[in-house]
C-alpha cells in the first residue's frame, strides 16, 4: 500500500528526508 | 505418515503452461468482447486519452488476472479465526520474517489477534510515535519512494515515469459531470474543542466565513431539493460524456473561481454527488482540482510505500480540513518499488481514495493507495466508504465516488484534523 501527498507550499518549502529513507509516523518530511 | 513419506514415488510433470496460456487469452477476449479494449483508467490530462496498461510482459500478465477478486479472497482468508495456540508463535514467525516490532503493540498478548487481519491491523502503543513540530509529518510508517516539485501538473512516479495530476485527483465540475447519489458519511463525530486546537493555523478567506457561505448554503438546499426529486436510478450516469444540464448542480453552486480554496469550499458545498472524470474535452468547462496556487508558491508530492510488515494505519500529516474524498475505482496492482518502476501510470490505475482540503498554505491532499493484499482503505470519519468491493458495472474504471464533509463542521466546512491525528488505515483483502 501508498500514501502518496499532493500538498500546496511556498516555493522555499524544503524536504528534510532522503529518497529511500525510512520514515515513522509523526516524522518531520520537510519545512518552509 | 513415516512410511507414507519414504515410500511415495516422486513423479515430476510440468505445469499445464497451456491451460494458463488459454486462461489469459479468454480474458483478454473477453475484455475486448465486453468493449474495454484493456482500457483500465482515463488520463487527466486528456479525457479522451484512455489509460492503458503499459510495460513489460510480466505487467500485462498481472493485469490479465483478476486482482480484485485475488484480494477480496486473501482478505477473507485473513479474516478467518485462528486457533488460539497457534496464535502466539504464528504472529511472532510473521513478525520475524516481515520486522514487525512487537515491543510497540497497544495490545501485546499475540492471542488477543482472532486473526492475521486483526494482527495486520494492529494498533501501536501511546507515545511510540511522537510528533515532530515541523508543519509536515509522515502520515505512515514505511519508505520514501519519491519525492518533489510537481512542475506541469506532471507527478514523477520514478525517474522518468510520470502521470497526471488531474487523472489521481480527478478534475471538478464540467457539465453533466455531477450526478446525484447519496452517499451516506460519519455525521456523529461530534465537532469538539479539539478540533479547534489548530485552527489558527489554517487559513481563510472572511468571504468563505461571511458573506459567500449565505450563497453557498442557499445553492447546497437547492441542490438537495433537486437530489431528492430526482430518480435514485437515474443518478448513475454512463461514464459517456454528457451535455450541460440548466440547473444542475455545479451550474446552481457558481460561485466566482477565485482560488483553489474557493473552488474547493465551493465544490464541498455541492455536498454530495456522484460523479465521472470523463468530461467533454472543452477545456472551459472542467477545472483541475489544483487550479491556482497563491503567489509565491509551489506544489509538492511526497510517496511513502508501506512494506507487509510496517504498521498499516495512517496519520493526519498536518493540521488541514479534509473537505470531500473522491474514490476512484481501480485494479488492484502490487505497489512494491519493483512494480513501480515498471508500470506507468500504477498510482492512477489502483484503487484509491483522494482527500481534499486545505492547511496554512492552500490546497492539500491525501491519497491511500490500495494494493492487491490491502485493498480495503478504511477512513474513521467516513463509515460509508466502502472499497475493493465487487465492482459495480456503474462504477467503471476511471470513475470516482465524491462525498463531501461539510457537515463535519459547519464553521470549517469540512473535517478538522491535527497533525498525528489517526485517520484510518489499510487492512487486507
Amino acid at each position: 500500500s501508498t500514501v502518496v501527498l499532493v500538498f500546496e507550499a511556498p516555493k522555499d518549502f524544503t524536504f528534510k528526508v532522503q529518497e529511500g529513507q525510512k520514515v515513522k509516523v509523526g516524522e518531520a518530511l520537510g519545512y518552509v | 505418515l513415516h512410511s507414507a513419506w519414504k515410500s511415495t514415488p516422486t513423479r515430476w510433470y510440468p505445469i499445464p503452461i497451456g491451460l494458463g496460456a488459454l486462461y489469459l487469452g479468454a480474458q483478454q477476449a473477453k475484455k475486448k468482447w465486453d468493449g474495454d479494449k484493456g482500457v483500465v483508467g482515463i488520463d487527466g490530462d486528456n479525457d479522451e486519452m484512455a489509460v492503458k496498461l503499459r510495460g513489460p510482459w510480466q505487467v500485462h500478465v498481472m493485469g490479465a488476472l483478476p486482482l480484485r477478486s485475488l484480494s477480496r479472497l486473501w482478505g477473507y482468508l485473513n479474516s478467518l479465526e485462528l486457533p488460539v495456540w497457534s496464535r502466539e508463535p504464528g504472529f511472532k514467525l510473521y513478525s520475524y520474517v516481515f520486522g514487525c516490532n512487537l515491543d510497540e503493540l497497544d495490545q501485546p498478548d499475540l492471542k488477543s489477534y482472532a486473526s492475521l487481519g486483526d494482527f495486520f491491523y494492529r494498533r501501536l502503543r501511546d507515545g511510540v510515535r511522537p510528533i515532530d513540530d515541523e508543519p509536515l509529518v509522515s502520515p505512515a510508517d514505511g519508505r520514501l519512494l519519491h519525492f518533489g516539485a510537481i512542475n506541469g501538473a506532471k507527478v514523477e512516479q520514478v525517474k522518468g515515469l510520470t502521470y497526471s495530476l488531474d487523472a489521481l485527483l480527478g478534475k471538478t465540475g464540467g457539465p453533466g459531470t455531477p450526478a446525484a447519489e447519496d452517499v451516506e458519511f460519519d455525521t456523529n463525530r461530534a465537532f469538539d474543542d479539539h478540533d479547534f486546537a489548530n485552527i489558527n493555523d489554517i487559513d481563510y478567506s472572511l468571504g468563505d466565513l461571511l458573506g459567500s457561505s449565505q450563497r453557498k448554503v442557499d445553492a447546497n438546499s437547492s441542490i438537495k431539493d433537486e437530489q431528492s426529486s430526482e430518480d435514485e436510478s437515474s443518478s448513475m450516469r454512463s461514464s459517456s460524456p454528457s451535455p450541460s444540464t440548466p440547473g444542475s448542480p455545479n451550474e446552481d453552486a457558481s460561485v466566482p473561481q477565485e482560488s483553489t480554496t474557493d473552488n474547493l469550499v465551493r465544490d464541498a458545498s455541492v455536498a454530495l454527488s456522484m460523479g465521472t472524470n470523463v468530461v467533454p474535452a472543452d477545456a472551459s468547462s472542467p477545472r483541475s482540482s489544483v487550479s491556482k496556487l497563491r503567489e509565491g508558491n509551489g506544489l509538492f508530492f511526497a510517496v511513502i510505500y508501506l512494506a507487509p510488515g510496517d504498521y498499516h494505519r495512517f496519520h493526519s500529516p498536518a493540521a488541514w480540513v479534509v473537505e470531500r474524498r473522491r474514490h476512484f475505482a481501480g485494479e488492484l496492482f502490487s505497489v512494491s518499488p519493483y512494480i513501480a518502476r515498471r508500470l506507468s501510470n500504477l498510482f492512477v490505475l489502483n484503487e484509491r481514495v483522494a482527500l481534499l482540503g486545505r492547511w496554512r498554505y492552500g490546497f492539500f491532499s491525501m491519497v491511500p493507495v490500495g494494493a492487491t493484499n490491502v485493498g480495503s482503505i478504511k477512513i474513521n470519519f467516513d463509515q460509508a466508504l466502502r472499497t475493493n468491493e465487487r465492482r459495480p458495472r456503474s462504477h467503471p474504471a476511471g470513475t470516482y465516488i465524491e462525498a463531501g464533509y461539510s457537515k463535519a463542521s459547519s464553521l470549517l466546512r469540512g473535517q478538522p484534523l491535527n497533525a498525528g491525528e489517526e485517520m484510518g488505515g489499510f487492512r487486507l483483502g
